[in-house]
């Protein structure tokens, strides 16, 4: 029965899509079968793995709303064992065409209930918003997992994101849990990131994986060729970050 | 009459609140009065100029639905000629509280009528997303101004922003027009940088500025104290493109 892990953080560019595709790509190369959910109408996680977005007759709008079933949107990725429920700009309507529907906020989360049994890991890539599309994230996941990048307002965002999850927590989905905090784009020769680190390791101490994302060319562009970290580059310090949180996750997940 | 100028990009961290703060520093520093307002709930523009917000009674969001005037939201800040319509988190309830209110895109032109006329210049930072904040911002605005981060992913949100703008143009502004397109972050060590900077380019033509703000660490690391680049070191890189941007845009507009 997979674990379900939100990635999320309201702050914009702080490699939430960055860590999906990379972290969802590192556990299903450990052998772990995965599915990944775009869930951000711009659909980085969708391209970042070279689907071509223009293409898709089905996505994760219509999964989320129940008109497209799990079978018609899934997709192969380069990866043996992961699989992808790609993301189209139609995506961006969801937060006003659902203002009405009722249980608006647990629609992911009855989607994902059949498919979710046939994998190890499902992460779901949020868009840079509290709005209805990472509420239902929220509300669907057993944890999740929040990118901060090593920079002074990134770690403004993380009192009001933590407060969001306290609300889910509370009116949605009591078993939500943290799954970890990750630092990414560290950059030793800049003082606020290692500011942003110390800030971080005194406030949230083990909630903060050990690993931390430096920040690595070849991770911005390995998007361009539409390829996870891994296939792009594997000798990178992109990839070995990503392959280290990897492991990370599986051993923290395995410990219960 | 001041000019209003939305800076706005759905894509998430390309730097939209640090061309907010810089560049309203930079024209208020050439003489100009301007007035800057924080449409995102996150804040960061209110930070990044020192202001501290827990202590704010009143701040954009009861400004916008007319709970509270100009005068009673308006902040000085350091830089004499430029004054603050700050943010608080209660903005983030805008999206869904203000659904069923009529006309509740145009809320922001309406309270930015009066107050415009006694600044050359009104800015407005916009969160990451094509919400009804921004919606607001695109409405109320002469022009808008589009930082692009020097990534692969910033140029992919590009076409979906102008989508949007030619539907606000359609549906509520047909005054609507684009006062440019400014490249932010760019690294000469990282090749993705120049191939966007000769894409937009090629794509964009004239609308994309001529100066480009270089990736610069002073820039990261003058709101943690609080202050525009200007203030906090004059001589750097980010200062200058800052500097050279304020100038570039009002030749632009006293060109008309
Ligand atoms: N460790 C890193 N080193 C270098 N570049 C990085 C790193 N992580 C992410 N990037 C680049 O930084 C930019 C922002 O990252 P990304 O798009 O993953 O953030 P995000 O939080 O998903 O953004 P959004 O809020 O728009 O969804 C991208 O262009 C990405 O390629
Ligand atoms: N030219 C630059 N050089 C170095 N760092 C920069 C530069 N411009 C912005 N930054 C840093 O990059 C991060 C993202 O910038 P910023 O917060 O201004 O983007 P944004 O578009 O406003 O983000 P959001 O989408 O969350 O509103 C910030 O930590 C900022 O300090
Ligand atoms: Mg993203
Ligand atoms: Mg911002």
């Amino acid at each position: 029965m997979g674990r379900i892990i939100a990635i999320a953080n309201q702050k914009g560019g702080v490699g939430k899509t960055t860590t999906a595709v990379n972290l969802a790509t590192g556990v299903a190369l450990a052998g772990d079968p995965v599915l990944l959910v775009d869930l951000d109408p711009q659909g980085n996680t969708t391209s970042g793995l070279g689907i071509d977005r223009s293409s898709l007759e089905k996505h994760s709008y219509e999964f989320l709303i129940g008109r497209a079933s799990f079978a018609e949107v899934q997709k192969p990725t380069e990866i043996q064992e992961l699989t992808l429920v790609p993301a189209r700009i139609d995506l961006i309507g969801a937060e006003v065409e659902l203002v009405g529907v009722p249980d608006r906020e647990r629609l992911l989360k009855r989607a994902i209930e059949g498919p979710r049994r046939s994998y190890s890991f499902v992460f779901i890539d949020c868009p840079p918003s509290l709005g209805l599309l990472t509420i239902n994230a929220l509300t669907a996941a057993d944890a999740v997992l929040i990118p901060v990048q090593c920079e002074y307002y990134a770690m403004e965002g993380l009192t009001q994101l933590l407060h969001t999850i306290r609300l889910v927590k509370q009116s949605f989905n009591p078993d939500l849990e943290i799954e970890g905090i990750v630092l990414t784009m560290f950059d030793p020769r800049n003082r606020i990131s290692s500011q942003v680190e110390k800030e971080v390791r005194a406030h949230f101490g083990e909630r903060v994986f050990t690993t931390v994302i430096p920040r690595n060319v070849a991770l911005s562009e390995a998007p361009s060729f539409g390829k996870p970290i891994h296939l792009y580059d594997v000798r990178s310090k992109g990839a070995e970050g990503y392959t280290s949180l990897s492991r990370e996750l599986i051993s923290n997940v395995k410990a219960g």
